[in-house]
């Protein structure tokens, strides 16, 4: 075992951004952001090892697959490359998963399930991006429903949500819809992220050490 | 007289929407 020296220096990876201003700007604690890192690190290292989470890397963490691709989780990592360069870094990850936390406003979650599912950002859920992602998934579930269900189940939704009969679903009827459907959000909040710090403990010998 | 499930109920089945998989060891 080496000694560590007050005069280590800490390498961190590209997109790298202190815990402290990221814990200021979203629900989670400087040490869960601290415990995130580690998991980042983790992720961003699994195929290219450039400390910066890529497309494969993602698909692999989620499905065991790095080949494995699927329309929703090609979604989620577009919004979470905010920066949009093909890749999440670490502030990236953490301000993204925050709209995940328990503890986050649920406005953010029906904005971020909105963004999520207007496909072609439009600022609609139109029909067809509907149609696109039932498909999509009964697909991903090898489930076969002819064509003339799938309309029926389009049909209804937009009858629940379209208040305004306009064909397509604003950010004003998703919040009505969501809130008189609370379970469509239940994919918008991970409990893992209270345990955090339990799941990755960060042993915090690595705190910047000043000059 | 029940209605057919909403489109998004079954969207939100989607395994590309369980993050929860990336904090499985």
């Amino acid at each position: 075992m080496g000694c560590i020296t007050s005069k280590q220096i800490i390498k961190h990876t590209p997109g790298y951004e202190e815990p402290t201003v990221l814990a200021s700007e979203t629900s989670f604690s400087v040490n869960e952001v601290e415990a995130l890192y580690e998991l980042f690190k983790k992720l961003s290292n699994s195929i290219i090892k450039d400390g910066l989470i890529h497309k494969e890397e993602f698909q692999l963490a989620l499905f065991r697959n790095s080949n494995r691709r699927n329309l929703f989780a090609d979604r989620i990592f577009d919004l979470f490359d905010i920066k949009r360069n093909g890749v999440i870094e670490f502030g990236e990850f953490v301000r993204s998963l925050s709209i995940f936390h328990p503890n986050t406003p649920e406005a953010e979650k029906i904005a971020f399930a909105f963004r999520l599912y207007d496909l072609r950002h439009t600022g609609y859920i139109e029909r067809e991006e509907l149609k696109e992602m039932v498909l999509a998934l009964l697909n991903e579930s090898d489930l076969f429903i002819s064509d003339e269900f799938v309309e029926m189940i389009i049909d209804e939704t937009f009858r629940q949500a379209d208040s305004k009969g306009d064909d397509k679903i604003d950010p004003e009827e998703w919040e009505e819809f969501v809130k008189q459907n609370p379970s469509l959000l239940k994919n918008m909040t991970l409990p893992y992220l209270k345990d955090i710090t339990m799941a990755f403990p960060s042993f915090v010998l690595n705190s910047e050490v000043d000059d | 007289k029940p209605s057919l499930m909403n489109a998004f109920e079954l969207i939100s089945t989607s395994q590309g929407l369980n993050l929860g998989t990336l904090f499985e060891k």
